[in-house]
C-alpha cells in the first residue's frame, strides 16, 4: 500500500458524506446503498464513522459527472478513467467523482459502483494506489462479486496505518 | 503527423496517446527530469510488474486500455 505524499489524513474519526447527484443507470436507493456499503469497507476496520448529511457541506461530497466538471480533471467518456477522488482536506478534499459516461451497475459485469466507490473512498481517506495486484487500491478495475467482497490485507494495513484499528 | 509508435503486436498506437497516458498516470514532476518515452514506459512496467522492456509490447498496451481510477500511480 502507499499513503499519499505528506500523509494527509482526517484529524477526526466522525466524517460526513453527501450525495450531490445520481446516475440514471441505477435507482437512487441502490446508489445510496452502494455508497453506504463502500464506506463501511473502511469503517469496519478503523475507528472511522460516516454520517450522511443532506443540506450542509460534507467532508466527502459525492457526485456523478461527465467530461469537464469543474475540478480541472475532465473525464474521458466511456472506458478509460472511471472515477477519481481527492485526498483529505478542506473544500474539494475528500470528494469523489464518478464518470457518468460509464454504465454503472449493482451486481453484474458492467462497472460495479460499490467496488469503484470503495476504491475512491480509500483516496478520500488518504491512501494512494497500491501496486499489489488484487489490492482494492490497485489502479486497474477488475470485477469481483460485491456480495463476497472482503478488504484485502494490503489495504487493511494501509488504512490502519493512518487511523488505527477498530476499537474492540 | 504524430509519430506512430509501432507496438510489438503490430497495431500502431499513437505516440500521443501513450504520452497522454504516461503524463496522466506516471507524470514527470520536475523540469530537470528529462526521461525518454522508453524510460517512462519502463516506470509503468515496473509498477504493474510487467516485463521491463521500455517498449510498447502487447501486455503494456493492454494495461493502458483497461478501465481504471483517474488518480496517478506515482505521487510527487
Amino acid at each position: 500500500y502507499q499513503t499519499l505524499p505528506g500523509t494527509p489524513k482526517w484529524g477526526k474519526t466522525n466524517l460526513t458524506y453527501k450525495i450531490l447527484s445520481y446516475t440514471a443507470d441505477l435507482p437512487r436507493r441502490k446508489v445510496d446503498d452502494a455508497i453506504k456499503r463502500a464506506l463501511m469497507v473502511w469503517s469496519d476496520v478503523t475507528p472511522l464513522q460516516f454520517r450522511r448529511v443532506y443540506l450542509r457541506r460534507a467532508d466527502i461530497e459525492i457526485r456523478f459527472a461527465r467530461r469537464e466538471h469543474g475540478d480541472g480533471y475532465p473525464f474521458d467518456g466511456s472506458g478509460g478513467t472511471l472515477a477519481h477522488a481527492f485526498e483529505p482536506g478542506e473544500g474539494i478534499g475528500g470528494d469523489a467523482h464518478f464518470d457518468d459516461d460509464e454504465k454503472w451497475s449493482e451486481i453484474n459485469q458492467d462497472i460495479n459502483l460499490f467496488l469503484v466507490a470503495a476504491h475512491e473512498f480509500g483516496h478520500s481517506l488518504g491512501l494512494d494506489h497500491s501496486n499489489v495486484t488484487g489490492a482494492l487500491m490497485y489502479p486497474i478495475y477488475s470485477y469481483q462479486n460485491p456480495e463476497t467482497f472482503r478488504l484485502p490485507e494490503d489495504d487493511r494495513r494501509g488504512i490502519q496505518k493512518l487511523y488505527g484499528k477498530k476499537p474492540s | 503527423l504524430p509519430l506512430q509508435l509501432k507496438a510489438e503486436s503490430g497495431s500502431s498506437t499513437d505516440l500521443e496517446k501513450v504520452k497522454g497516458y504516461l503524463d496522466k498516470f506516471f507524470p514527470i514532476f520536475t523540469k530537470t527530469q528529462n526521461l525518454s518515452i522508453e524510460e517512462r514506459i519502463k516506470e509503468m512496467q515496473k509498477f504493474f510488474h510487467l516485463t521491463v522492456t521500455g517498449k510498447l509490447d502487447t501486455e503494456t498496451e493492454k494495461i493502458m486500455k483497461l478501465p481504471r481510477c483517474g488518480r496517478p500511480d506515482v505521487s510527487n
